[in-house]
């Protein structure tokens, strides 16, 4: 089963 | 004050309508160097990073930073208003609570004025370092959209493999599987139809069909899109504007 990865797990907030 | 002139309304239009499906709201960024976006989708999956270039406008200037928050619907109903032919300028005081939207036909003799209440949008800014990309594939912008449009009909996810010198789109759905294979192509006539694969490591990435169907409302902007791949990374959209761009960074799927 496929799990969508969220953007946060990879960018910081600046 | 801001007054941004375009020779064509047309720019804009295709620009508001590659991004109002994925972002409600945006704050555009005003400076002299030009007008630039970043925005996240509300699921946190997508995000839009859009610059215009001074250089994309016929007249520009920009005396002070200023920041349009603005709603994407409402701006996009505003801008289909206009002739994709029409000069557009847009216009902001230095702390403006509007945006004045002005067409004009090329005989001048007809001036459509609309003003858009700007709203106050806090959202959260990410820093995007300097990624390194294990492929990059250039294609014709219209031949991915076709082929994520096609394999949307198959199943939610699409699994891109790149090899050295083949792209493979890959689609397994419940009634069925599909794919495309892509390979390296050069059109001296027609530059804007090769293909071209720089690859450094081989790629095995997937993607939610949903949100590449998103980007490739971009394709009126550009011939070409440029697709950057890196194992377990976001993904890079790009296509280019005359001068800037319109870039989407895309987070894989995983096994779980």
């Amino acid at each position: 089963k496929l799990k969508q990865a969220s953007l946060m797990s990879f960018f910081s907030k600046s | 004050m801001l007054e941004g002139k375009f020779d064509e309304a047309s720019l804009l239009k295709k620009v508001i309508d590659a991004m109002k499906d994925s972002v409600k709201l945006c704050n555009f960024n005003c400076t002299e160097n030009g007008i630039s976006v970043q925005a996240i989708d509300d699921s946190r999956v997508l995000l839009i990073s859009l610059l215009i270039e001074a250089g994309s406008f016929e007249d520009y200037r920009c005396d002070r930073n200023i920041v349009l928050g603005l709603e994407m619907e409402s701006l996009n109903k505003i801008i289909k208003n206009g002739n994709a032919s029409d000069m557009l300028t847009l216009v902001a005081e230095d702390s403006p609570d509007a945006l004045n939207l002005i067409f004009e036909d090329k005989r001048r003799d007809r001036i459509a004025e609309y003003s858009l209440k700007l709203m106050d949008i806090d959202q959260d800014f990410l820093k995007i370092e300097d990624m390194k990309f294990d492929a990059v594939v250039n294609m014709p912008s219209a031949e991915f959209a076709k082929i994520c449009r096609d394999m949307k009909t198959l199943s939610e996810s699409l699994q891109i493999i790149i090899t050295k010198d083949s792209v493979k789109f890959n689609s397994e759905g419940d009634f069925g599987s599909g794919s495309v294979v892509i390979k390296s192509f050069t059109d001296l006539e027609k530059t804007e139809e090769s293909v071209r694969i720089t690859l450094e490591k081989p790629i095995n990435l997937t993607f939610g069909a949903k949100y590449l169907n998103d980007i490739i409302k971009s394709t009126p902007l550009a011939s070409q899109v440029t697709i950057k791949l890196c194992d377990k990374q976001p993904a890079l959209f790009e296509y280019q504007l005359p001068s800037g761009y319109l870039r989407f960074y895309l987070a894989p799927k995983f096994e779980d």
